[in-house]
């Protein structure tokens, strides 16, 4: 990587760092990056995740953790899930989770930095970095600074995402990134009085869009109503499907 | 409103400014800003919708505009609509749609300002901005630097969700924005083989939030696949339910 990567913490030692991202809002980063960090955990690997989105923090309620974050000055305690992933988030940080971040960007960096170097994550098998929507100051700053492994985009079949979609690959290019590949999530929906499979996007143009940007559909998860309860195992129904996502990870 | 607000172009005369927001991506503000927009512009109103999303510009795509926006150094010249809806957006500035736009916060910011300050604008009577998610960069600008009217919030029925639009409309609050309402999207899917009303997300503390946010229900949209290709008019099947919104706009 380039000189300004900035070292982790000496007292932390984490074996691989993988980002999730897609430009997009709303798409499933969150939801599949918890996915992501439950399977790892579930085969015995010790994980953490970094929530980078730090106006619009997802990941503390997807994985049910309420108390707070405790910190010195220089230190910050990870929280940790019932089932031991860590997780820092800037929701876990501030006493009412309604109250607003009202930051602009270099403040905004600073703290994705120090979740970075100032987060006692100890020893990880995998760090997972939930991004924020959009190429802006924290895309770029965690790009420049974290040594990241990969990156896994998530985009839904519609051709206005692929298109935001897109732009965040292409950013990953100009940084030197590696793309892991894509996962299309809220592929379809199966009636849940008929069973039939329901599009909810009109895309159909995710096989050409892969080839387009030389990459591989590393899976498809469809609209599952359990996956907001993620902390009540929610995520079991997907086993399959995530087990497949993290073939090349 | 406060002393920061920066003058419009003398060229312009807009009546009224309407922002779209929610905080969170992906529920559907673009897609809610074009409805408002077709709605308002056939009673008859003259129109204009400011893309503030400038790393994820979806504006375009929505109404099928493509042309590029011509502009000099002082003046930017709006594209518009084939029914008259004019329309200033980043991804109508630049060359490739899939490029990115990997700017920090001051840079956007000030493009932001220029979209209200350097469009040839002229006569509108509603001008409808369509703010990136987040609380951060372009929210604190716009709502420090333009005069606007009132926000309209837009949710989807899930509590993760609505954690963080009440994180927005505490921020517009603290910014003394008034904010109209909120739209729920997304409310649910007609299974278009037998007909069932399929909830897509598990929220139904909705009455719960509005109650603790003071705020009114403007309107539910349902999940239509038409709504993706509204410039072929896809919106016609929403009329009702966006002339019910725009009630107290
Ligand atoms: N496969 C899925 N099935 C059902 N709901 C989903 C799925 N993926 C995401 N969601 C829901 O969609 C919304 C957006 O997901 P989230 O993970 O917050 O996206 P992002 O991090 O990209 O903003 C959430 O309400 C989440 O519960
Ligand atoms: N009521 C709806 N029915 C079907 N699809 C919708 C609806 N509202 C939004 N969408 C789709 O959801 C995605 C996100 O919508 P968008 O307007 O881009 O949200 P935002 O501006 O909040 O990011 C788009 O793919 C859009 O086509
Ligand atoms: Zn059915």
């Amino acid at each position: 990587k380039d000189q300004c990567m900035i070292e982790n913490n000496p007292m932390n030692n984490i074996k691989h760092v993988i980002g999730v991202m897609s430009g997009k809002g709303g798409v499933g980063k969150s939801s599949v990056s918890v996915l992501i960090a439950k399977n790892l955990k579930s085969k015995g690997f010790n994980v953490g995740i970094l929530d980078a989105d730090i106006s619009g923090p997802s990941i503390p309620r997807l994985l049910g953790v309420k108390e707070k974050i405790k910190g010195t000055k220089d230190i910050i305690f990870p929280a940790e899930t019932k089932d031991g992933i860590k997780v820092v988030s800037l929701n876990l940080l501030i006493e009412d989770e309604m109250q607003p971040v009202i930051w602009r960007g270099p403040i905004l960096s600073g703290t994705v930095k120090q979740f970075w170097t100032n987060v006692l994550w100890e020893e990880l098998d995998y760090l997972i970095i939930d991004m924020p929507p959009g190429t802006t100051d924290v895309a770029i700053t965690v790009m420049q600074s974290v040594p990241m492994n990969g990156l896994v985009m998530v985009s839904v079949p519609q051709d206005m995402v692929s298109m935001i979609v897109g732009k965040s690959i292409n950013m990953a290019r100009k940084m030197n990134i590696n793309v892991l590949g894509v996962v299309e999530n809220m592929s379809y929906l199966s009636c849940p009085e008929c069973g039939k499979k329901v599009n909810l996007f009109n895309g159909n143009n995710t096989k050409q869009f892969l080839e387009d940007m030389k990459l591989t559909l590393l899976g498809e998860i469809p609209m599952v109503q359990a996956i907001s309860h993620l902390e009540e195992d929610g995520y079991i129904k997907n086993k399959e499907i995530i087990d497949q996502i993290l073939n090349p990870i």
